[in-house]
């Protein structure tokens, strides 16, 4: 099946998004 | 059961696996039996998508905050940190020594790559370590078939490049077998440029 790969920046551009506070 | 609890919520982003956090501490002057090991170690929270890491991660110490003997797990759910576990019975891990000071930046990012799946080697990946110690501190990836050497160096190439190690890093590879049998997770390791 697929993977689901993300990257450093794509991960660390969700650390600020409300749905991580 | 507990898989059930841990679902992705509409907008969140799924990982590819599901993983666990996971805190030891020891007296460093008592010997590891694997009875207190197990004794020591808990696990604090599972997550499902990169949303939930961070709220996690977030509220953790920073590992280079951490003082004593201490150590940090993330492994996939299911999968105890422990070298008798059936995933782990026939695998080893990658050591890299770290002078103090760099512990936090490099367990995040040893995290983001097995998160984001970046080490491309299938199911291998059990999970990684934060050891803190008194002179250094110590980072480990755990996979589960030591003797597999295709994935033991891809693993080792891809952290080369995800932690930006200088070429000339020494990287020391131990197996669980090994580990047992002489009771230490760090000594008489192989050492690889």
């Amino acid at each position: 099946g697929t993977r689901i790969i993300y990257d450093r920046k794509f991960l660390l551009d969700r650390r600020n998004s409300p749905l991580a506070q | 059961a507990r898989s059930k609890e841990v679902v992705a919520p509409p907008g969140e982003h799924p990982l590819q696996y599901r993983y666990t956090f996971w805190y030891s501490r020891r007296t460093p002057s008592r010997p590891a039996s694997t009875h207190n090991y197990e004794q020591n170690i808990r696990q604090f929270g599972t997550v499902a998508t990169v949303e939930q890491f961070w709220r996690v991660y977030s509220h953790l110490v920073r590992p280079g905050d951490l003082s004593g003997y201490s150590d940090f797990h993330l492994f996939k759910e299911g999968i105890k940190p422990m070298w008798e576990d059936d995933a782990n019975r026939n695998g080893g891990k990658w050591i890299i020594r770290l002078r103090k000071g760099l512990a936090s930046r490099f367990w995040e990012n040893i995290i983001l790559a097995m998160l984001g799946e970046q080490f491309m080697v299938g199911e291998e990946i059990c999970g990684v370590v934060v050891s803190i110690r008194f002179q250094e501190d110590i980072l480990s990836i755990w996979n589960k078939t030591a003797n597999d050497q295709i994935s033991t160096i891809r693993i080792r190439d891809t952290l080369r490049r995800v932690l930006n190690l200088p070429p000339n890093t020494i990287m020391e590879y131990k197996t669980h077998n090994d580990s047992l049998k002489d009771n230490s997770s760090f000594r008489n390791t192989k050492l690889t440029l």
